[in-house]
């Protein structure tokens, strides 16, 4: 038997770059 | 020396993947919209979009990168990122865009525009910092 490949599926916020601005609290 | 260690840069910006929108949506990520950012962070109840604006582009530590200020949000917090030429950013009403697109087409085949000083792009922050 072939296992069917599964196809990687990514999180949409994994494209998207994480900018913190510095906080002062 | 002339001798560079490529790093790998995320699967995901490779032509064809498959990328989920937060209402399970799936798109090819190079059929994305700055709608499909938009709508996918309102769904979300920790991340938020901010628009960050390229202020400066300046040479990495290494011939492939590059250092990217960024303004970020209403409150224009300043915020340094290095990356590889090669990595794509999502600009507001544009779409992909890199430092440099030749490079980032040949690699991922991810069509691409110039990212340039004034582009604002999208990133996120956590929903509830102040």
């Amino acid at each position: 038997n072939v296992e069917p490949r599964s196809v990687p599926v990514f999180p949409w916020h994994s494209l998207v770059p994480f900018l913190a601005p510095t906080q002062s609290d | 020396s002339a001798s560079s260690s490529p790093v790998a840069l995320p699967p995901f910006f490779m032509r064809g993947s498959i990328i989920q929108l937060a209402d399970g949506e799936l798109k090819r990520v190079e059929d994305l919209k700055t709608e499909d950012f938009i709508q996918s962070a309102e769904i979300s109840s920790e991340l938020k979009i901010d628009s960050s604006t390229v202020e400066r582009i300046d040479n990495g530590q290494s011939p492939n990168a590059v250092v990217i200020q960024f303004s970020v949000g209403e409150l224009k917090a300043q915020v340094c990122v290095e990356v590889l030429v090669e990595y794509p950013f999502f600009v507001f009403g544009q779409g992909w865009s890199s430092c440099c697109p030749d490079r980032t087409t040949q690699l991922f085949e991810l069509s691409c525009a110039k990212l340039c000083v004034g582009d604002v792009c999208v990133s996120l922050t956590l929903r509830g910092m102040r």
